[in-house]
């Protein structure tokens, strides 16, 4: 997976995934959901038909997440994470993004909550709210927070990328979707970064690849454009 | 080329068991135990998944919180899969690192 976070020079905030899964049948199961509480939208989301959480999510005017794996590659992580599941009784990584679309106030409480609440395994959660400066990587280990990115828009950290790597180490050499994706944000200028920049940047080579799903772009201070959409094989 | 997925509305008020109903709108029953059983298999050998399958069923009722399990039932009882399987379907969704 990348996600993006990225403020432009009048302070508004996008926020930009592509979900990378090796099975591509997803392609067919991709579906966004209106989440509707007394009749209004209180969050929307992408998800596949039968699961009922969530990697990538909005509540309007208030913030947006996107989860990104965290691999450490180790093959008893699967084990642990059912360890964790069942004996611990933690929460599936996309089930705490549903809930905190569902019951977060405002940006820095969806940050706090994902932050801090214990889940099966680790994994990095992007979010960015709806006001200048909102915007964060919080890279989480089982029990709560490793590291939090922040937005640093005045030292010219006006956007942060984030794979399936912690953003203090380099990427592996194989792989160079956070180097393409930097690359092409500081190539593109916080002056020209909009929702259709960003989803070009996102469909470069390889940061968009032959495992990417869906790549959806939203913006919380502007709901209506969130959009999703899938990729071709 | 792109295409842009099939958006359903999901009402928080209606019971969680029937709350996803809307989703066998968008998508056809058969078609959806079909690809869910592409997804288990491809992501749990067979022989971890009769086991997965005999634990998950003895623990189902402590490992789901509310209102997931409600809602995951709900499922499992319309597409007509067994509740361990839409279960592990979830958990596979997540445990690509496996």
């Amino acid at each position: 997976c990348t996600s993006i976070v990225a403020q432009d020079k009048a302070g508004n905030l996008y926020h930009g995934r592509n979900l990378d899964y090796p099975q591509s049948v997803l392609r067919n199961l991709t579906v966004n959901v209106n989440f509707r509480k007394n009749g209004k939208i209180s969050y929307i989301g992408t998800t596949f038909a039968g699961y009922v959480g969530l990697w990538t999510g909005q509540s309007p005017y208030k913030f947006t997440v996107s989860g990104d794996q965290r691999d450490k590659g180790h093959r008893w992580d699967f084990w642990k994470n059912m360890f964790s599941a069942f004996m611990l009784r933690r929460s599936l990584v996309s089930w705490l993004v549903r809930e905190t679309l569902e019951k977060a106030e405002d940006f820095e409480d969806a940050a706090l909550r994902l932050s801090k609440i214990p889940i099966i395994t680790g994994v990095y959660y992007i979010v960015a709210g709806a006001r200048a400066g909102e915007g964060l990587v919080i890279t989480r280990d089982r029990k709560g927070p490793a590291d939090i990115w922040p937005l640093n828009p005045l030292q010219g950290g006006w956007f942060r990328v984030e794979t399936n790597f912690d953003h203090w180490r380099p990427a592996p050499a194989k792989d160079h979707r956070r180097e393409a994706a930097e690359k092409a944000m500081n190539a593109t200028g916080q002056e020209h970064i909009n929702m259709y920049s960003l989803y070009k940047v996102l469909s470069l080579s390889p940061v968009c690849n032959s495992i990417t799903i869906y790549t959806t772009t939203m913006s919380a201070a502007s709901p209506e454009k969130y959009t999703t959409l899938v990729r071709p094989p | 080329s792109d295409f842009a997925p099939p958006t359903i509305d999901i009402n928080l008020d209606d019971d969680p068991q029937v709350r996803w109903l809307p989703l066998f709108k968008a998508f056809d029953s058969d078609f959806l135990k079909k690809a869910a059983q592409e997804v288990i298999d491809s992501t749990i050998p067979k022989w971890l998944h009769k086991v997965l399958r005999a634990l998950v069923k003895a623990s189902e009722k402590f490992i789901l919180p509310k209102p997931y399990g409600e809602e995951i039932r709900g499922m499992a009882s319309h597409v007509g899969a067994s509740l361990s399987d839409i279960i592990l379907l979830n958990f596979a969704y997540e445990a690509t690192a496996f």
